[in-house]
């Protein structure tokens, strides 16, 4: 369906401890680990001092892939808030 | 803000300050929609070099450049990919990819925090006086995350990850969303971390009251901040042509109408359109309003719009009435023809005359600012109210703040309706929000962070909350707009606050990280939503724990008793009891503390022990409160307050009970 094409952002919560040995860095980590789901997206921001992890733009088949992935803890949808 | 220092004593602080001040050290970031840099409320006259730990930046682009930071604005950054990912590329005719402010909300509340004194502030002539900001030595540090398509989670997350990185004390957030999980809100995710790292999170409660259960922003590690009016008002006079007179409030500030009558229509006698009682775009005849006051409807478009309407199709004034989800408030609008504002009520009467009289008239009289309206504070009818929806065993909000009709620095972008075709330019206007009370406990947060850098978050907060007021000098219960009735804690919290009692609460509530997480494993948050919410990756819940919600030192009470089977209407013997725990922890001289509580009659409270001595500042002592009630049909409330005192300070805190 066009809904499972379309793509929107997801924010991604890594358990940064768990990197692979074979990283040096956390975003090389996120960034394959992003990889693994999909070709084409790119990591828009990602996390490090209040959140682990990062957001990037997904489909919802990507992102249900990503959360079985070692590592993810969790694959929030984004979320449009407004000014009070 | 002007009126607000002094509806808040904030010169009464300055003798409570410590001589170890690090005020100016505190920098507050505030995620909004930007900043306007050349606004006299970011002066930085009499600033020292901006502290070596400052990690921030000011970033530079089209309309922004790093000189528009000083050492007042000490950062200005923007994150916008989450929303240009999400719409489309920001088109830059229409708003600024830059931390520039188009809209002026975030000029308004980050000014409102902590802006500089500046003398001869006004809106066309309103509410003039010397404006500051709640704590006028902290710095500013603007993060724009908020664009004309609306802020996005991946934006506010990405930049609450910059604004503690760089260095920031407190972050406010005049936003929010829906009500859900603490484990999918990137707010209450963000801030839990920054709270860890000693930042102290003030958000908005939101703008959903006075339904019940509309809060955002709902966790326990935020401060959760409610609005409330303050002693200023704007009135301005529907006279009537049988001679009545009739009180609304508006900031209009042009050419007033003749005190002769003039004919009067209502709007829905004026239109074509179902909706045409509202005023909306287009909907009014112009032969049927021209040279007329217009009474339009409030509701669906924005109340400076209607004036827009009306104005367009020739009316010489507007009287705009509430409805019933409004009720008797008064929010003061910068409207662009001569208009008033009245409540539900003035609004039924006028209506009567004006459908009952073949020939009616009326004219507006603007009667400029009043101070010293009393009574004051009343809690704001669109002050979103409690119980949590998430967790109704934390009561929220946690206080109120100034919130209605404030007066800050605005951007030069638009006028004060904030409407296209506003052209006026204002250095200052008066808007009214939850969004504009979070900022207003921000600078205090500041100022109080500034006082005592060794005190953590939940510290200031309980602080805060423990020292506010929820009676007026006479003894009177502070009043809620909405009803006209005494508000309660869900509607207030723990009160409203009062900066000098809070330079010296006497004993605070502390909370930790890790009592943090026992409060999620007590929600039976899964480990992997606790190690989401807490980037901590080694936590557990133990097995042999009994963890309970009741368990967190907060310094307010809220107990959700469950209604007995069957009880529904008529009631039940059985009695329930339910148990909390608390520790205060002295931050004052040495001193004994006593206990009292006013128990409503539905609920037994027993405290023990009834008195805690503290021998030396640091001391902690617990306490245990069992609250007990016989079951009572669901959805029933009761209120009381439980205080602690050693004749000098006064730390209170609400109990609500609940019945579900």
């Amino acid at each position: 369906s066009l809904a499972e094409l379309r793509k929107k952002t997801y924010i991604v919560h890594m358990a940064k401890a768990q990197m692979p040995a074979a990283f040096a860095e956390h975003s090389r980590w996120y960034d394959a680990s992003l990889r693994s789901v999909s070709d084409t997206a790119e990591v828009l921001y990602t996390y490090d001092t209040v959140a682990h992890g990062f957001c990037a733009r997904l489909t919802p088949a990507e992102a249900r892939a990503l959360e079985d992935l070692p590592g993810v803890l969790a694959v929030h949808p984004e979320v449009r808030y407004e000014l009070h | 803000t002007t009126r607000t220092p002094e509806f808040l004593h904030l010169d009464r602080t300055e003798a409570l300050i410590p001589q170890s001040n690090t005020e100016s050290d505190v920098i507050v970031g505030v995620l909004d929609t930007g900043v306007w840099p050349e606004s006299r409320s970011y002066d930085d006259a009499g600033f020292g070099p901006v502290p070596a730990s400052w990690r921030g930046e000011c970033v530079e682009a089209k309309d922004f450049t790093a000189a528009a930071c000083n050492r007042k604005l000490v950062g200005a950054q923007f994150f916008s990919k989450g929303y240009e990912a999400a719409t489309n590329p920001i088109d830059e005719s229409k708003e600024s990819k830059s931390p520039r402010d188009d809209d002026g909300h975030g000029t308004h509340t980050s000014s409102t925090a902590a802006g500089s004194t500046v003398a001869g502030a006004n809106l066309l002539g309103y509410a003039a006086g010397t404006a500051r900001g709640m704590s006028t030595r902290a710095r500013i540090a603007v993060y724009k995350v908020c664009w004309l398509g609306g802020c996005f989670s991946s934006d506010i997350l990405a930049a609450m990850d910059k604004a503690v990185d760089d260095g920031c004390g407190v972050l406010s957030l005049s936003l929010g969303g829906g009500t859900t999980d603490y484990f999918r809100d990137s707010i209450a995710i963000g801030a839990f971390n920054a709270v860890a790292k000693g930042v102290v999170v003030s958000c908005s409660a939101g703008n959903g009251g006075p339904s019940s259960s509309t809060l955002s922003n709902e966790a326990p590690w935020i401060t959760t901040v409610g609005a409330g009016t303050i002693d200023r008002d704007f009135p301005a006079y529907a006279v009537l042509g049988n001679g009545k007179n009739l009180t609304g409030v508006s900031l209009y500030s042009g050419k007033p109408l003749s005190s002769s009558p003039y004919p009067f229509i209502y709007a829905g006698n004026a239109t074509n359109a179902t909706n045409g009682n509202l005023c909306m775009q287009g909907t009014l005849l112009p032969d049927k309003v021209s040279g007329k006051i217009v009474l339009c409807d409030r509701g669906i478009n924005a109340r400076v719009q209607k004036g827009f309407v009306v104005r367009d199709a020739g009316g010489a004034g507007m009287i705009l009435a509430n409805s019933a989800a409004n009720g008797e408030e008064l929010v003061a609008d910068a409207h662009i023809l001569p208009a008033t504002g009245v409540g539900q009520r003035d609004g039924d009467v006028i209506k009567s005359y004006l459908f009952s009289d073949p020939n009616p008239t009326a004219t507006i009289a603007i009667g400029g600012t009043k101070v010293g309206i009393t009574p004051s504070p009343v809690v704001a009818a669109f002050s979103s109210r409690g119980p949590s929806a998430i967790t109704p065993d934390i009561l929220k909000p946690d206080i109120l703040a100034p919130g209605v009709n404030i007066l800050a620095a605005w951007t030069g972008k638009v006028g004060p309706t904030g409407q296209a075709a506003d052209r006026r330019q204002t250095d200052f206007n008066i808007i009214s929000g939850t969004s504009m009370s979070c900022p207003h406990i921000s600078g205090l947060a500041a100022l109080l962070k500034g006082a005592y850098s060794d005190w953590s978050p939940s510290a200031i907060k309980s602080a805060l909350m423990t020292t506010s007021y929820s009676v007026y000098p006479n003894g009177d219960r502070i009043l809620d707009v909405a009803t006209g009735r005494a508000a309660t804690p869900f509607d207030i919290g723990a009160g409203h606050v009062d900066p000098p009692k809070a330079l010296d609460p006497g004993l605070v509530y502390d909370i930790t990280t890790d009592d943090y997480i026992d409060f999620l494993c007590a929600l039976k948050y899964t480990m992997l939503q606790i190690q989401a919410v807490s980037r901590k990756q080694n936590v557990t819940c133990d097995n042999k724990t009994i963890y309970s919600v009741s368990d967190l030192n907060y310094p307010s009470f809220s107990v959700a008793f469950e209604t007995a089977s069957g009880a529904g209407g008529g009631g039940s013997s059985k009695t329930t009891t339910v148990k909390h725990k608390r520790t205060l922890t002295n931050v004052g001289a040495p001193g004994t503390y006593k206990v009292t509580v006013s128990a409503p009659e539905e609920v037994s409270v027993e405290v023990y022990p009834q008195e805690l001595s503290f021998a030396s500042s640091g001391e902690r002592k617990s306490y245990t409160v069992s609250f007990s009630a016989a079951s009572q049909p669901s959805g029933s409330a009761a209120f009381g307050r439980l205080v602690w005192s050693d004749g000098q300070h006064v730390v209170a805190s609400p109990l609500a009970f609940t019945w579900t």
